[in-house]
């Protein structure tokens, strides 16, 4: 995992993920402001109503405002996605797609709308689920010209690293694993049912800060904590021998080894807590509150239509 | 960064150039993806190649060095390899040894090992796309047509790999096949190795599979279970498996040990086909003689 | 890979999804392999 690009290039801690936002809003804030400057001074019979009305209106996003708009597509994304019947990983990395190029660019250099369809299609590209642009246009109500004008943009913007690891397969592989650690002490029926209803909070977890702070396993022992605590603790202190001197699976009780093993345990759940607290927060967004958000966009890209 | 200097190849979907990394002063080749005219927008084979090479660092799969858009066109910065296999064994004014043979082998699995524990398919081996390195080092290149192994449910198309090269489940139209596709290639790369020449050159598909079996044996649901279902399967002709001595008359200079790590990469049952591990780990490589260092190689 | 943190049990899971797959004809044939997914699934848990 360390030599993946996921980890190399998308992964940070909180500070510098919201550092990185902080100056990309700043940079597209200072274009935006220098337009509606050039703006002014094109138009000196603008009235001082007129001009407070821009004031007003015209002014850029904040970075808050930037995090709601982009979250909705993504969360619109996959959810499109499913109308396709698009594979759980192509919805999983078009989500993915689309909230990286937003670590890059603001939304007031290109809106989310006009590169929704691109991100779709190039996810479905790269997850060998190829789909024509013809075809691809007729379902989603667009044109080739829109969705392939910004692919060179986005393949750029995501610093030309296509490969996703999602948690989903980490879910399917420690499905099995506990089978192995809790070998009849669970039962398996009931796990097909947690297995299930974490598909749906990983789902919802690809749209939070975790997928750039923590691992994708780390993320889905969060999702399985969440659905069962007691289950997922068992797991975690047989399998990293987080209780004090506990035999570990293969029986020999090396005390190197199993302190090396402790103490990765106890970390890991602490890691794990984190992590089930961040995919646990709820940030949907209110309609009016995007229309506003969308309506400042517009208004600071167009000012003559204030 | 970089300097285009002369262009040395052109291909569907790319035009190559070799050139140099100005701040280092390192030769590269410049892999300059045509993007007019593929109504699709990128090309796949370019959007695969940048995919799994931005995932391996390995001595034995060509290094990706850089990817930059100019001119609008999308430019791979790839390690410069001015040499393949395929050269190696047509010249033959070039001599090689067993040991060499054994050196190239045992790179080439290496860096198979490695797509295959990232869990990539290279599915297009073959020797020209097994380039040599100016130190001997032999890398995996061309990843136009690699991917992941997929979901356990997907679909995979058949239609992949140089058909001489082409693995029996794929000449039947499998669409769950496994890393052991590329293992087959392997093996018949091995066997070219030996020969010095191509050792199943059908001239087409159907011709393919009959080259195959007329070389091999025809597999039978016995040894290969289920291969009766392939919609292809009873239109073929019956060939029995050659015996270990006819093996041996074909393959005069192989050890037993390299006649059983060639039967293992060619074995007709996908399920049975000798991994990666299995190879690296065969009697071949420990017994006389010692691969060539590649420093030392033709 | 010096410490693999999971052993693939031979004795095999339970996973209906997989054992449906692994029986089926077609499958057989191409050469399809639970163990392959399982090893998979399990190095993705395990990265």
């Amino acid at each position: 995992y360390r030599h993946s690009s996921q980890y190399r290039l998308w992964s940070f801690t909180p500070e510098q993920l919201n550092q990185r936002r902080i100056d990309i809003n700043a940079r597209a804030a200072l274009r935006t402001d220098q337009n509606l400057k050039e703006f002014k001074e094109a138009h000196k019979e603008l009235t001082d109503e007129e001009l407070t009305a821009l004031e007003l209106k015209a002014v850029p996003v904040t970075v808050e405002e930037e995090y709601m708009l982009v979250n909705y597509y993504a969360k619109m994304i996959i959810s499109f996605a499913g109308k396709m019947n698009l594979p759980t990983e192509v919805a999983a990395t078009a989500a993915s797609f689309l909230r990286r190029f937003y670590l890059v660019n603001s939304v007031m250099d290109i809106v989310p709308k006009e590169i929704f369809y691109t991100t779709l299609f190039f996810a479905c590209k790269s997850e060998n689920y190829f789909i024509g642009v013809e075809s691809f246009a007729k379902k989603t109500k667009s044109t080739p010209e829109s969705i392939l004008k910004h692919e060179f943009k986005l393949l750029e913007s995501l610093q030309f690293t296509l490969m996703n690891h999602h948690p989903y397969k980490a879910l399917h592989g420690f499905f099995l694993d506990i089978q192995t650690v809790l070998q009849g002490k669970v039962d398996l029926k009931y796990m097909g049912q947690v297995y299930n209803n974490c598909k749906k909070t990983i789902t919802d977890a690809l749209l939070t800060d975790a997928v750039y702070f923590f691992t994708p396993p780390q993320i889905t022992l969060a999702a399985l904590l969440r659905e069962d605590e007691a289950l997922t603790s068992k797991y975690l202190e047989l399998k990293f021998n987080i209780i004090k001197d506990a035999p570990n699976e293969d029986g020999n009780s090396d005390p190197i080894i199993d302190s090396q093993k402790r103490l990765n345990g106890r970390k890991l759940l602490e890691i794990i807590r984190n992590c089930k607290e961040i995919i646990s927060r709820k940030n949907s967004t209110k309609q009016e509150e995007l229309s506003r958000i969308a309506a400042k966009i517009h208004f600071s890209q167009n000012p003559q239509s204030v | 960064e970089y300097s285009k200097e002369k262009k040395v190849g052109e291909g569907t979907y790319a035009v190559v150039y070799v050139g140099t990394k100005y701040s280092t002063n390192r030769k590269v080749a410049i892999k300059e993806i045509k993007t007019s005219g593929f109504k699709d927008g990128l090309d796949m084979s370019a959007i695969r190649e940048v995919k799994y090479l931005q995932e391996m660092n390995h001595v034995n799969v060509i290094e990706l060095i850089d990817v930059f858009m100019a001119q609008n066109n999308l430019n791979l910065v790839l390690e410069f390899l001015p040499a393949d296999l395929e050269m190696i064994i047509k010249d033959s004014s070039i001599l090689f040894t067993n040991a060499d043979i054994k050196s190239w082998l045992l790179m080439t699995l290496r860096g198979v090992h490695h797509c295959h524990r990232n869990f990539i398919l290279h599915r297009d081996l073959k020797p020209n796309n097994l380039l040599l390195a100016p130190d001997g080092q032999l890398k995996l290149a061309d990843f136009g047509l690699a991917r992941n192994m997929g979901s356990p449910q997907e679909i995979l198309t058949s239609n992949v790999v140089t058909r001489w090269y082409r693995a029996p489940e794929l000449l039947f139209g499998a669409k769950h096949y496994t890393g052991a596709i590329d293992m087959w290639s392997v093996g018949v790369i091995f066997a070219e190795l030996m020969l010095r020449i191509p050792y199943l050159p059908g001239k087409d598909d159907i011709d393919q599979i009959d080259v195959t079996f007329r070389a091999l044996g025809t597999p039978t649901d016995r040894d290969w279970p289920e291969i009766s279902t392939f919609s292809t399967y009873n239109k073929i002709q019956f060939y029995p498996p050659p015996s270990r001595d006819e093996l041996r008359r074909r393959f005069a200079a192989a050890t037993e040990n390299a006649l059983d790590l060639m039967c293992g990469m060619l074995t007709m049952n996908p399920h049975k086909r000798w991994d990666p591990t299995k190879c690296l780990t065969s009697e071949f490589f420990v017994e006389l003689p010692e691969p060539t260092v590649p420093e030392e190689l033709p | 890979d010096i410490h693999k943190r999971y052993t693939l049990t031979d004795s095999g899971y339970f996973d209906p999804f997989i054992k449906e797959l692994e029986a089926k004809k077609e499958y057989i044939a191409s050469g399809f392999r639970a163990d392959y997914v399982y090893d998979r699934m399990l190095t993705e848990a395990f990265m």
